[in-house]
């Protein structure tokens, strides 16, 4: 008789499930209508599973987002987990899709199965990529925009993370004031 | 209760294995 280590079939649970969702912009349909739930996975060979199966998002097309989000919480302000909260948003230029669209994706996924932001990650709702024409933008949504200790916590490891130098200023923006906005850019609650 | 936490370099090493 063979004896076989649990570590050869027994997967890695994560602390979380979570939901990969696709948003593909058809003008002729409702947002709500555009979203799609890709699917959940558990453990962190699923995670992977559903990574190398899926297109890079450097590959997608302008107008489309993946979301992974909580299973529970959906990947709009409207949920009730998200209506009070906000995000650290990283805005790329268009240079930056070819160097670290992907690399900061993939990044900003392994923060979130793995709990990078400690006893804070409860704060986290998921994250947002949007390949836009104009710039694409990577979002971590937590779920209250006054929790200052977790809000910044979870910022100053994100930023370390994807190594953004730290003359480079992020910002974080409640998810009220982004769909209150008047012009172009929303006003930050925290850097 | 303890928190699963996983870090960059154990979950790209799963990535690889069969």
């Amino acid at each position: 008789q063979k004896v076989v280590s649990p570590e050869s079939y027994i997967k890695h649970p994560l602390q979380n499930k979570w939901a990969l969702w696709f948003f593909k912009n058809d003008k002729s349909k409702t947002w709500q209508a555009n979203l799609r739930l890709i699917s959940k996975f558990d453990t962190v060979e699923d995670f992977w599973a559903l990574y190398n199966h899926i297109q890079l998002s450097s590959n997608l097309m302008s107008g489309c987002d993946y979301s992974l989000f909580k299973d529970g919480i959906e990947p709009m302000w409207e949920d009730e987990q998200n209506r009070r909260g906000g995000r650290w948003l990283i805005t790329l230029s268009k240079q930056q899709r070819k160097a670290d669209l992907d690399r900061f994706w993939l990044e900003t996924l392994l923060c979130l199965v793995g709990e990078a932001f400690d006893d804070h990650s409860d704060d986290v709702c998921g994250a947002v990529i949007n390949i836009r024409a104009k710039g694409d933008k990577i979002a971590i949504w937590t779920t209250d925009y006054e929790n200052k200790e977790a809000i910044t916590h979870i910022g100053r490891v994100y930023k370390e993370r994807l190594g953004v130098p730290p003359k480079v200023i992020i910002g974080y923006q409640s998810h009220a004031d982004t769909a209150t906005k008047s012009g172009s850019t929303t006003k930050n609650k925290f850097v | 209760g303890t928190r699963i936490i996983y870090d960059r370099k154990f979950l790209l090493e799963c990535r690889s294995s069969p």
